[in-house]
């Protein structure tokens, strides 16, 4: 029975493929099976794993959220990294929301494919759009738990109230599992002032919510992204690596049974 | 009768909303009236320029696409920056495009705004969601030039093809009037060679449509955000400073007749 763990942040790259993808690899890595779901119309995170966008003869995310009765695990394609499948995203992915918009189960559309998957997995990574839009909520509400990735800048912090707000609703409407969000600080920049400033503060306002872990601004990761692979296997000693490992084991540790 | 200009880019945090702001601002101290529209529901332009969230007793940008034949000349704000108005966002925006789908007006919405506001300014910007849905594709129709913000980032090279399209596929509906798009090349760092290599490939590929100014990623620039003002008014002197004004200095000149 899946873990299933929403990635999800409203602003705009502060680091939601990036996360979803480096802890579903080192998830897998650490022997569990693991399934990324790409629900962003960018498809970044499938292409990062070498997968091509989904189309009607190998079908994926945008799939399985119109169709969720028509669901295969065939759907969940294996990559290169062992133990890690992924759900592919497509290009209609950005219409998706206008076209369920109509139904009445439009935010209950992701419970049914990840219901229909969670005994092939032990882990389900959703990675999330810029957005708190029904792709958004249908992974709010289908998850167990949600990791927010959060970068010590101005306006990711303003965003983050409103992020909570939602799950606060969706939590009081019995609508979500998740009781307790964690927060990733990711794109740290230590040496600078304003910067350290925002993560102590978000550490002192949000205590152990915070993973001890922190990701931090690296040309590693950037590299990485750029060679369609995880930092692990490009650059294993960099500080980004090493945190995303020790964040990994954190979000693993809090969420196993035992 | 104001030119308008699109910010906008799919992919979240490549600087739409700092350029947005940054070029509004310069082209105000230049002696242009300026408008800018905030088209995120996330209003971080409508916050960084002092102004709070739109309300019913003083409307703003949503306001506006809902009741396009209401808009009054006094829901563009006033701000601390001289010959600087904002069109506020709020809240609401973040269910406009729902709000609207039924609407066979729905993508031309936001041209008679404009075209209410416009003999009051010389220039408009309109900050973008990260998206293409109705809200962008508004902007790029309303729009008389777009302006492309881009890190040097494999995904937001990844993702240039797709707002290129988007551009090609209006403009051959006879649906938009932006003939040529400008990239701004924002978060450069050249020092890294992954990057310094992906801007030359921008530049190669695109050629003039790539502004001569780039951004560099600075912290000045995020502690101007922190400090919700522009970063000219903090460190006139900073690079990213005098590159924003070189940028504004080249829209300018590309745009106005004469
Ligand atoms: N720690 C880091 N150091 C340097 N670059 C990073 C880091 N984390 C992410 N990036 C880069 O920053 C950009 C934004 O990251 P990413 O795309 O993962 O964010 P996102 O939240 O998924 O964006 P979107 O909102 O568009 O989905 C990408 O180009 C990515 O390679
Ligand atoms: N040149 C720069 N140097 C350093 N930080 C920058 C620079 N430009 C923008 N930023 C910061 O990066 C973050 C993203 O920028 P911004 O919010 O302007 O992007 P955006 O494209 O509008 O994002 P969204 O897609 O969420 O609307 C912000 O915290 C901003 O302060
Ligand atoms: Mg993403
Ligand atoms: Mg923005």
């Amino acid at each position: 029975m899946a873990i299933t763990v929403a990635v999800s942040n409203q602003k705009g790259g502060v680091g939601k493929t990036t996360t979803a993808l480096h802890l579903a690899v080192a998830t897998a890595l650490a022997g569990r099976r693991v399934l990324l779901i790409d629900l962003d119309s960018q498809a970044n995170a499938t292409t990062a794993l070498g997968i091509p966008e989904a189309t009607a003869e190998l079908p994926g995310s945008y799939h399985a959220l119109v169709n969720s009765d028509d669901v295969s695990p065939r759907w969940a394609q294996a990559t290169a990294c062992p133990n890690l499948s992924v759900l592919a995203s497509s290009l209609e992915m950005a219409g998706v929301e206008l076209e369920l918009s109509g139904e009445t189960d439009r935010l209950h559309r992701l419970r049914p494919v990840i219901a229909a998957l969670a005994d092939s997995f032990d882990w389900i990574f959703l990675d999330c759009p810029p957005s708190l839009g029904i792709l958004s909520v249908n992974a709010l509400i289908a998850a167990d738990t949600v990791l927010v990735p959060v970068p010590p800048e101005q306006y990711a912090l303003d965003g983050m109230a409103r992020l909570t707000s939602t799950i606060e609703r969706l939590n009081d409407a019995g609508q979500t599992r998740i009781d307790r969000s964690m927060i990733l600080i990711t794109m740290a920049e230590n040496w600078a002032p304003a910067k350290m400033k925002r993560a102590l503060e978000m550490r002192r306002t949000h205590g152990d919510a915070v993973l001890v872990a922190e990701i931090p601004h690296s040309n590693a990761i950037d590299e990485a992204s750029g060679e369609r692979t995880a930092v692990y296997f490009t650059r294993p000693n960099a500080d980004a690596s090493e945190n995303y490992l020790r964040a990994t084991a954190e979000l693993i540790m809090r969420n196993e049974p035992g």
